[in-house]
């Protein structure tokens, strides 16, 4: 389509068009060269020599789906203003992150030009910067308990080392000043040697 | 609160129960909360934070002791009319209980029970579902074999046709025909859906789904003509007791075969109602569940390595100051990749949902048109969405430095979780495969110029090519 062509810059109908025909000609790359094989070999061994091509063109089109879900509920949406400004921003993130992961065969399929993907990868730059002051809210939207998370590390109050602190303590280890296992072992392997 | 995640907390340009409220709904998100709170304030659940030091059958037991004291507390509360209807709410209550994303009894209300909703006739479904709802059945889903796997043509079980008793007589006929990995099938359950080879006058029939009693329901001794154990531990989910399970000639009713989508008449008379590809719903519905499951595992990954990476500071700038670890551009790609990934899968889960819902219900009504694309859609994106989901949590795991490696960061934790996604209800390559084989087919039909199904509408636009 000649708004991808030409873009140099690119809005959310950009990037989805992008995503279905690198999806679609995932799929035609894979079936011509499964048509051209099929000429020369049966049809099992056709498909037997062609599927890594089967297996991107799944994945391509796996990537496509997960994209046109996000922005289609996303466009559908009346959500609270904010809140959907900011995801609006983790949307864009991850499309142009999901081009710029897959940007190979985005390359590969003439999707993009080299010059589109580099303007990408500004653009992803520039959003890490946009998301970084929400990064920690984003998280606590989620909604996740500490008891269900159990982690000292992503504690909602943030006393991380006090945590580890206390986790070292409760260590069966530290059941005893000193182990068993230095009378036992320890003590006689160093008189022998 | 750590000053950092106060401060980070505050500058937020919107409001964190606003996007709650989008991901979880008003209602929803209030009965999240009020069963933290009494699971948290019940003494009955305390014990399960000494899991991480527990012997394999410590675990289970614990497993076992919590999930029955749920299931008492659901149904105090008034949650559960058909436990089954509240299958999110018992998920949520349970790993709030036991921090495990699992629990023995997961494939008896994930698989079995909607296996007999699914598949059984109305009969069946009277007879079977009240007693599997209150647990008198606990039954689990034995399909996968010792030397078969995904491709269940293969499978080697038997159920051959006894007109004179009108019995079906189960077979393992070899080692690798033993039910192999089933999850709940070593010690919990006394009952499964067995998929086998359905054989009368010598004739295959293809595979179906058999009732099969495993042990006696008062005393819980295997029975005669039926081993049966657990298969021993594994990488993670030590709470769960895969099993393994081998028939030797062993007989059932002819009512035990599940017939709403074909049957055998008492004298032997083979009829079909349904596609056989109706048989391969239960795999679908899975890995539907799959897809929303890996989802809140990376979610919570992500939460756990973004508050580290807002507290953690390291390497002084030329004002002295160690900067907190978020601040660095190499971070950011670390953690901020793994949250927008966890939003768009989310989202992804709905709309698979919604999907799945709408050709349940065409299904119902006897329309199965849409069954390849819910089979193509549902292999693609379990296949996908765990890949990545793995890959991620463990780049979150390393954002933590030397903590993630420890069991304190949770995180290896949820790696245990995700990594037998990627196995289990299809290896990730085979069912990319399976989803590229309908692709094929959806092309042939794009090309002849036929209505395609909404999630592949963009096969048909070739002339844009």
């Amino acid at each position: 389509p000649p708004e991808l062509m030409s873009a140099v810059k690119f809005d959310m109908s950009t990037l989805m068009t992008a995503f279905q025909l690198n999806a679609l000609r995932s799929v035609l790359h894979v079936a011509s060269e499964l048509q051209t094989a099929q000429k020369k070999v049966n049809y099992e061994t056709a498909w037997n020599n062609n599927l890594q091509g089967l297996v991107e063109a799944a994945k391509m089109y796996s990537v496509y789906l997960v994209a046109k879900f996000f922005v289609s509920a996303l466009s559908a949406s009346q959500w609270e203003s904010r809140a959907k400004a900011v995801l609006t921003q983790v949307c864009e993130f991850y499309l142009v992150n999901n081009i710029l992961d897959h940007s190979g065969t985005f390359l590969q399929n003439d999707v993009l030009n080299p010059s589109q993907a580099s303007l990408l990868r500004t653009r992803r730059i520039e959003l890490l910067a946009e998301l970084r002051p929400n990064a920690v809210a984003l998280v606590d939207a989620f909604d996740y308990p500490d008891r269900l998370l159990n982690s000292c590390l992503g504690r909602y109050d943030g006393n991380v080392y006090e945590a580890l602190y206390e986790y070292a303590k409760s260590s069966s280890l530290n059941q005893h000043q000193v182990h068993p296992s230095f009378h036992k072992y320890v003590k006689p392997m160093r008189e022998t040697l | 609160v750590n000053p950092d995640l106060a401060r980070e907390r505050k500058n937020a340009t919107f409001n964190p129960e606003d996007l709650s409220i989008i991901l979880y709904g008003k209602e929803n998100l209030e009965l999240r909360r009020k069963i933290f709170k009494e699971i948290s304030e019940d003494p009955n659940f305390a014990k399960a934070k000494m899991f991480p030091t527990m012997s394999r059958d410590e675990v289970y037991e614990e497993a076992v002791r919590i999930f029955g004291a749920l299931q008492r507390k659901m149904k105090e509360h008034g949650y559960v009319k058909g436990c089954f209807d509240t299958y999110a709410l018992q998920h949520y209550y349970y790993k709030n209980a036991a921090f495990i994303g699992t629990y023995p009894f997961s494939v008896h209300t994930d698989m079995y029970a909607p296996t007999i909703k699914g598949q059984g006739t109305d009969e069946q479904i009277a007879e079977f579902l009240p007693k599997a709802e209150t647990y008198q059945h606990i039954g689990t889903y034995a399909q996968t074999e010792l030397g078969h796997g995904t491709f269940i043509r293969g499978l080697e079980t038997t159920a051959t046709y006894d007109k004179n008793t009108e019995e079906f007589v189960i077979h393992s006929p070899t080692i690798t025909s033993i039910k192999y990995w089933p999850g709940g099938l070593g010690k919990t359950s006394n009952y499964a859906v067995v998929m086998a080879q359905l054989i009368i006058d010598g004739k295959n029939y293809g595979l179906h789904p058999f009732m099969c009693q495993l042990r006696d329901l008062k005393t819980h001794q295997p029975l005669a003509g039926i081993e049966l154990g657990d298969i021993n531990r594994k990488f993670g989910y030590e709470v769960v007791d895969n099993g393994y399970l081998r028939f030797f000639h062993y007989r059932i009713p002819r009512t035990n075969m599940l017939m709403r989508n074909a049957k055998v008449s008492k004298d032997g008379e083979f009829s079909r109602q349904a596609i056989p590809q109706v048989t391969y719903l239960t795999m679908s519905y899975v890995r539907m569940g799959i897809v929303q499951e890996v989802a809140t595992l990376l979610a919570q990954a992500a939460t756990i390595a973004t508050r580290y990476s807002a507290v953690r500071r390291q390497t002084a700038n030329s004002q002295g100051i160690e900067p907190q670890i978020l601040d660095y551009q190499t971070q950011q790609m670390k953690v901020i990749p793994a949250i927008c990934t966890s939003y768009a899968f989310f989202f992804n889960g709905f709309e698979v949902r919604k999907i799945y819902d709408s050709v349940m219900a065409a299904v119902e009504k006897g329309d199965v048109s849409r069954l390849p694309e819910m089979h193509s859609l549902t292999s693609g994106l379990k296949a996908y969405c765990s890949d990545v989901s793995c890959d991620l949590v463990e780049i979150c795991r390393r954002s933590c430095g030397g903590h993630g490696y420890s069991n304190a960061s949770g995180i290896t934790r949820i790696y245990q979780l995700l990594v037998p996604c990627c196995t289990f209800e299809g290896e990730n390559t085979v069912l990319y495969l399976q989803c590229a084989r309908s692709l094929m087919k959806f092309l042939g039909k794009a090309q002849k110029g036929e209505e395609l199904p909404s999630s592949l509408q963009f096969l048909g636009h070739l002339p844009d090519v």
